[in-house]
């Protein structure tokens, strides 16, 4: 119905916004509609990172794209939250600043909902209050281990 | 409702039983490229009543099951359960008269599937109506795949407001 | 014509067994033609990581796919070099010890072949000759710095 | 032949005058998000002799030109330029003449286009020509912008094969 679309996009809208300026440290952004009937009506991203240009996410770097797209997600997310949140490996192509303020979000909204994330980077390693360790020992077997958050940071700075 | 454990076996690459100890907050999985970090994603999804193999990178159901390896032959059946601690939450709705809530899913080589909640077998109806709405029903966003962010940033106006509807 | 894709094939092909084996420390890979007539045949990429099974390239993890999908662009580029090779973060999704063979990969390739890397990773950063910083301190305006591969990698140790 | 500087101005958000000294076998361009990085890569493609807007994620060609910032006005041209040192490598074919090469492309805002090669102007012709067979043409693997080794993946047979029919 429209006023349920309405009223979705109202909310969604808010909380994109809202999550985008947490991830980014600034800025704004939205979900617009494109055309005046909303039941066929398209959503665009239009996003401007602190500093930048308004634009539609096409114009964005690469890791200002993955960014804004989990700022999306969240705010799906808080339109229906569930007891827990499992994101694989979405920090891959942020840099350190964006790292950190994504895993800073992920420890206060983690207040609320359990977050299990997969993930190769240490900055988000570093922030989790558990580390579990997943292996592959014996050929096409996995195994698991407890990991130690502190010795895994430690073992894992680069050997250069 | 936390999630505190998840057991698998026979799951892909985690044929031997396997008790995954997630009871925390902000937990971090990690390992090398190829170890299984996804395959755990795949069995949530999975013992959640998923049932498009596609969804979980495979070609047909059965391909859940470990195909065996260079030592070992393939599994007879998989099985995965998601143990949920519901004590200090405040119990409300469906969820209330559990304390603990274990939910199984099992499917065998030959095909026989089936869905157990707290020990006792359920239909996969069970399953999908004590999650909904808690978030964790199919069109969610609790579960956000590799490759899901860059499928969201090449969707186009119709796709998106789509997604918008799909939530409505 | 037929012998010239026929001969281009067995060129790529045999270069791709190579640098996979070199990416992934052993395994081996292949540019199967499928179907008989060359000329409208498909080409599929088949995989075998070390100790796993053979397989499309579809059945394997974020990053294997990635390091393969490599393989696959050093074996193009083996039949055609050019005097420099341009990579804009193609080891995003990679673990270190992929990641570390990939840089020396690189490394060695780079006795022959001029390569301007675009990279997050710290391990690709310290393999390096050079490192050149490109910074926006004024909003929306590029600059670049020379940067020191020590101290860079230094720097960029997590502040956990 | 090495590629020993890229000089760029006006180009995307290279509105000054930069010269990036890349003088090395292994050169790794670093810095955050949005800052520039694969903005240096578009510029080699389009001096190369680029013509397709897309391919350096523009909508058109003018799009290139540094479009002004807060704090700036829009630039009137872009210019980008590779010095190319041929000192120490065996100087044989078209490049042969050369001990430095330099190939530069200017856009103006009023769309008048031109290509110079040391100094001289010349068609984009003379451009391409100049790096016909040496994998720096249109077709060839020199250039890998960040998302293609995900489209790789994601090939169909008949694309991964018309790949092996331009590269042959
Ligand atoms: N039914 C099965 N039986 C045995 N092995 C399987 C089965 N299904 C998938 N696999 C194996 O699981 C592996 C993929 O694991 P997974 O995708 O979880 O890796 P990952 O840890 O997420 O790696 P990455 O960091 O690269 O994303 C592949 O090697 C694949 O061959
Ligand atoms: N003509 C132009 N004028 C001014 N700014 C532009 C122009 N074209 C693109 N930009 C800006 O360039 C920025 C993108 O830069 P670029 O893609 O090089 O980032 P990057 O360093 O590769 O980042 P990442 O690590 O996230 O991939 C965007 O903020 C975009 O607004
Ligand atoms: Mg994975
Ligand atoms: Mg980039």
């Amino acid at each position: 119905t429209r006023e349920a679309l309405q009223q979705t996009h109202r909310v969604v809208n808010r909380a994109f916004s809202e999550r985008f300026s947490q991830l980014f440290g600034g800025g704004q952004a939205q979900l617009a509609l494109t055309g005046d009937e909303i039941l066929d009506a398209g959503a665009q991203i239009i996003a401007q990172p602190p500093g930048k240009k308004n634009g539609t996410i096409q114009l964005l770097s690469g890791g200002e794209k993955a960014l804004t797209a989990i700022a999306l997600v969240f705010a799906f997310f808080d339109l229906n939250p569930a007891p827990f949140c499992i994101l694989d490996e979405v920090d891959a192509p942020l840099d350190d600043a964006n790292t950190q303020r994504y895993a800073a979000l992920i420890r206060t909204m983690a207040e609320r909902t359990q977050f299990l994330v997969i993930t190769h980077n240490k900055l988000t390693m570093a922030a989790a209050d558990r580390l579990v360790g997943v292996t592959m020992r014996e050929q096409g077997v996995s195994r698991t281990v407890d990991v130690d958050v502190e010795r895994a940071v430690q073992l894992a700075q680069p050997a250069v | 409702m936390r999630l505190s454990r998840i057991r698998l076996a026979g799951f892909k690459t985690f044929v031997e039983p396997t008790v995954i100890a997630v009871d925390a907050p902000f937990v971090a999985i990690v390992g090398p490229n190829g170890c299984g970090k996804s395959n755990v994603i795949d069995a949530v999804r999975w013992v959640l009543g998923e049932t498009r193999a596609a969804s979980m990178r495979a070609q047909t159901m059965s391909d859940v099951i470990f195909n065996g390896s260079a030592e070992r032959k393939p599994a007879a059946r998989a099985s995965v359960e998601l143990i949920f601690d519901n004590l200090s939450e405040a119990r409300v709705g469906a969820w209330a008269r559990y304390e603990t809530l274990s939910v199984k899913r099992i499917l065998t080589r030959e095909g026989e599937s089936s869905y157990w909640l707290n020990g006792q077998r359920v239909r996969r109806r069970d399953v999908l109506d004590l999650f909904l709405g808690t978030g964790l029903g199919p069109r969610a966003y609790a579960i956000i795949e590799q490759g899901m962010v860059n499928r969201l940033i090449e969707a186009k106006p119709e796709e998106l407001r789509h997604l918008l509807e799909e939530a409505a």
